[in-house]
C-alpha cells in the first residue's frame, strides 16, 4: 500500500465500515452486493485482454457480446440459485452494468432495463405469461425502441404507423418516412431477436395515438432480419461504443394481434378500441427508467471521485511552503474544492435516488387501486431529478477529470470512459431541458392552485414559501 | 415572503434549504407573472411558453436543488439517530458543504430573491473553506466508503493499494504500439521524409 494513503486512512476519524453499510442499506445488504461482486467477478480472467481501446469498432461490439454473455450467464445463475429475482433485479443488473466488466456499456442492458419492465408495465397476464419467462431467461433478448431519427422526447410525434388489419386480425407496422426510422435503442443492432415498438395505433381508420408492440426482429434460428425490416447499427458515438444502437425501419410489417401490449388499451378483434382507464398508466415506466438512471449516477460518480480522491492523495506536487517537500495534492484547498463536494454530491442523489424509488412505488401501489392523485408529481419530481443527476455528474466527473491532470485524460484512468457514459444520460431517456420543461409545467401549475389545492409532498414548501 | 423567513439562513443548513424554497418559489412565480404579462398583451400561451422557457428551466431547476437539498439534510437527520457521533458529524459536514456550494454557486439567486447580505455571502465563503478543512482528514476515508473493489473501478489511478505510476507504465505497455521497436512506417514515410527523398 502507498504510504500516503495508508496515512490517511490511519488518520481518519470514523469507521470506514460504519459509512459503507449505510451506504448499502444494512449489514445483510452489505453481504449481498458483496456476493453478487464475488460471482461477477469469479470469471474475471476470461475478461482480461487487449484493452478496448486498441479494437476495432466491429471487434469492441463482438468483445462485449462475448463479455455481456459470460456476465449476464452468471446473472442467469444467480436467477437459477434464488438469488435474484424481479423485485431486486435492478441491484444486480445495475450492479453489473455499473461494473468495469462491460466498460462501455453492454448490449444485453436494455433488454433489462426497458424491455422486460415494458412487458411488466404494459402487457397483459397472459402477455407476461407468454413473454416474461423467455425474457427473464434469456431465451430471447430484447431491446426498446421508442426515439426516431426525426423525433425523440416528444412522443405524441412519432410517426411510425400500427394499423389494424380486422380481417387478418394483424397489425402493419410502417415507418413512412425516413423520420421515422426508429432510432438509437440498445441492442437493436446486431444483438436482439425482439423489440418492443412504440407506433401510433390506427384502428377503424381513426388514429388513437402511441401505444406499445413487441415485434420478432430476427428469426431465432438464423438471426437473420425478417422480411419488412431494415435493422441496423448507427455507428461510432462519443462513448457507449459497446452498446450496439441500432436502427430499424417497417415496409408494412405483421405481427399478431396479441403483440399489442395490452395491460391498459385494448384493440378487439373485430378492431374495436378499448381507452385505457388514464392515459397517463404508460408513465410508470418512463419514470422507472429515469429512476434507475438517477442510480447510475450514484455509481458513477462514486467511481470517478473514489478514483481522483484516492490518485490525490498519492500524486504530490509543487510546495506549499518553501523549503518543504512536495506536498499531496490533496492538501491545495483548491483540489478539495473540486472533489469534496463531489463526494457530498455522491450521498445527496443516493439518498434522494432511494426516495425516489419508495415514492415509485408507494404511487404505483396507489395506481393498482385507481388513485393518480400523485402520478403528475412523480412525474415532474423523475424528470428534474434525472436532468440535475446527470448535468451535475456530468460536470463532477469532468472535474474528477481536471483534478487528476494529464493522467485523468488516460483511458485507463477510466475518467474518459465514465465521462462518456455520463454525457451520454443527459440525452437518453428525455434530453435534459425538455424533462426540466415537463418539471416546470407541473410547477406551473401547481403554483396557479396554490390556494385552492392541498399539495402534494415535494411542493408542500410553495404554500409555506 | 422572505423578510424574516430567511434569518438563520446563511448559518444553518436548515436556513440555506428555506433560502432556495424561496428562491424557487420566487422563479417560479416570476414565470407565471411574465407569462400572464404576454398573453394579456395579446401574445398565445404556447409562444408565451416558449419565450418563458430559459426561466422555466432555471425555476424547474431551483425546484429540484430544494427537493435534493431538503431530502439530503431530512434522511441524515433521521440516520444521525442510528449512527456513531464521529459518523454524524461526518455526515453533517457533508450536508453543510454540499449545501454552501450551492448557496455560493447560485448566490445570484440568493442576491435577487432574498435578503442575503454582503456580510452574510462573506461568512458563507468562510463555511465553506473550513468544511473543507474538516472535511480534508476523511477524504479518503470517504471514497474507502464506497466499498469499490479494484475490479469494479479497473482504473491506474484509483486502486486501493495507490500503485498508481507502476499501473501506468504496466497500461501503456499494453499500447500495440509498444510491440515491435520499430514501426514499419519509420522505412516507408519518415526516414525517406527525414532524408528529403519525398
Amino acid at each position: 500500500i502507498n504510504q500516503d494513503l495508508q496515512r490517511e486512512r490511519d488518520k481518519c476519524t470514523f469507521n470506514i465500515q460504519e459509512l459503507t453499510t449505510l451506504i448499502d442499506g444494512g449489514p445483510e445488504k452489505t453481504r449481498e452486493r458483496k456476493d453478487r461482486e464475488n460471482v461477477m467477478l469469479s470469471k474475471r480472467e476470461v475478461f482480461d485482454g487487449v484493452p478496448e481501446e486498441y479494437l476495432s469498432h466491429k471487434e469492441r461490439y463482438e468483445n462485449a457480446i462475448r463479455n455481456s454473455v459470460i456476465a449476464f450467464s452468471l446473472v442467469r445463475k444467480m436467477q437459477e440459485e434464488g438469488k435474484t429475482s424481479i423485485s431486486n433485479y435492478r441491484d444486480v443488473v445495475g450492479g453489473l452494468l455499473g461494473s468495469s466488466v462491460l466498460r462501455d456499456g453492454s448490449p444485453l442492458g436494455l433488454h433489462y432495463i426497458m424491455f422486460m419492465p415494458a412487458i411488466l408495465n404494459q402487457g397483459n397476464e397472459e402477455q407476461q405469461e407468454k413473454w416474461l419467462p423467455r425474457a427473464w431467461n434469456c431465451s430471447i433478448i430484447g431491446s426498446y425502441a421508442q426515439t426516431e431519427l426525426g423525433h425523440g422526447t416528444f412522443i405524441r410525434g412519432l410517426e411510425t404507423t400500427a394499423t389494424y388489419d380486422a380481417a387478418a386480425k394483424q397489425f402493419v407496422l410502417h415507418s413512412p418516412t425516413l423520420t421515422a426510422y426508429k432510432w438509437w435503442p440498445g441492442g437493436l443492432g446486431q444483438t436482439a431477436n425482439y423489440c418492443i415498438v412504440v407506433a401510433q395505433l390506427y384502428t377503424k381508420g381513426q388514429c388513437h395515438g402511441i401505444h406499445s408492440f413487441i415485434i420478432q426482429v430476427r428469426d431465432e434460428e438464423t438471426h437473420m432480419p425478417l422480411p419488412g425490416l431494415k435493422i441496423g447499427e448507427i455507428g461510432a458515438k462519443l462513448g457507449l461504443n459497446a452498446v450496439n444502437n441500432g436502427f430499424l425501419g417497417f415496409d408494412n410489417f405483421r405481427i399478431p394481434r396479441t403483440n399489442m401490449l395490452m395491460k391498459h388499451a385494448q384493440v378487439l378483434e373485430d378492431g374495436t378500441y378499448v381507452k385505457s382507464r388514464h392515459s397517463k398508466l404508460n408513465y410508470g415506466a418512463m419514470v422507472f427508467v429515469r429512476v434507475v438512471i438517477v442510480f447510475d449516477m450514484v455509481n458513477y460518480l462514486s467511481k470517478a471521485v473514489t478514483i481522483a480522491i484516492r490518485f490525490s492523495a498519492v500524486r504530490r506536487q509543487c510546495q506549499l511552503k518553501a523549503g518543504e517537500a512536495e506536498c499531496q495534492i490533496l492538501d491545495y484547498v483548491t483540489q478539495q474544492h473540486k472533489l469534496l463536494v463531489c463526494v457530498a454530491a455522491a450521498h445527496a442523489f443516493r439518498i434522494t435516488a432511494n426516495k425516489l424509488w419508495v415514492t415509485f412505488n408507494e404511487v404505483n401501489e396507489q395506481l393498482v387501486e385507481g388513485n393518480m392523485q400523485r402520478l403528475p408529481e412523480l412525474h415532474a419530481l423523475a424528470c428534474c431529478l434525472k436532468a440535475v443527476t446527470t448535468a451535475d455528474t456530468a460536470a463532477c466527473v469532468e472535474r474528477c477529470r481536471l483534478a487528476c491532470g494529464g493522467h485523468g485524460y488516460m483511458m485507463s484512468s477510466s475518467l474518459p470512459l465514465t465521462y462518456g457514459l455520463v454525457t451520454a444520460a443527459c440525452t437518453y431517456e428525455g434530453e435534459n431541458t425538455v424533462l426540466l420543461l415537463q418539471t416546470a409545467r407541473f410547477l406551473v401549475k401547481t403554483y396557479q392552485q396554490l390556494d385552492s389545492k392541498t399539495l402534494t409532498p415535494t411542493v408542500a414548501y410553495l404554500k409555506s414559501a | 415572503a422572505a423578510d424574516g423567513f430567511c434569518d438563520s439562513w446563511s448559518n444553518t443548513t436548515d436556513g440555506i434549504i428555506r433560502g432556495f424554497q424561496v428562491v424557487a418559489m420566487r422563479k417560479i412565480g416570476q414565470c407565471v407573472t411574465v407569462m400572464t404579462n404576454r398573453v394579456n398583451r395579446g401574445m398565445s400561451f404556447e409562444d408565451a411558453w416558449n419565450m418563458t422557457s430559459v426561466q422555466l428551466v432555471a425555476a424547474a431547476e431551483a425546484h429540484c436543488r430544494v427537493i435534493i437539498m431538503s431530502t439530503f439534510l431530512e434522511e441524515v437527520q433521521e440516520m444521525s439517530r442510528t449512527v456513531s457521533p464521529q459518523l454524524k458529524d461526518v455526515l453533517y459536514q457533508l450536508v453543510e458543504l454540499y449545501c454552501v456550494y450551492w448557496a455560493l454557486e447560485k448566490l445570484s439567486d440568493l442576491l435577487l430573491y432574498t435578503p442575503i447580505s454582503q456580510k452574510e455571502v462573506e461568512l458563507l465563503r468562510l463555511w465553506y473553506e473550513e468544511t473543507l478543512t474538516k472535511l480534508r482528514p476523511n477524504a479518503v476515508g470517504l471514497v474507502d466508503a464506497f466499498d469499490l473493489r479494484d475490479e469494479m473501478l479497473q482504473s491506474t489511478l484509483g486502486s486501493y493499494d495507490g500503485r498508481v505510476y507502476e499501473r501506468l507504465m504496466e497500461e501503456a505497455m499494453k499500447s500495440p504500439l509498444n510491440a515491435e521497436p520499430v514501426n514499419h512506417t519509420f522505412h516507408k514515410y519518415l526516414k525517406p521524409f527525414m532524408q528529403g527523398k519525398l
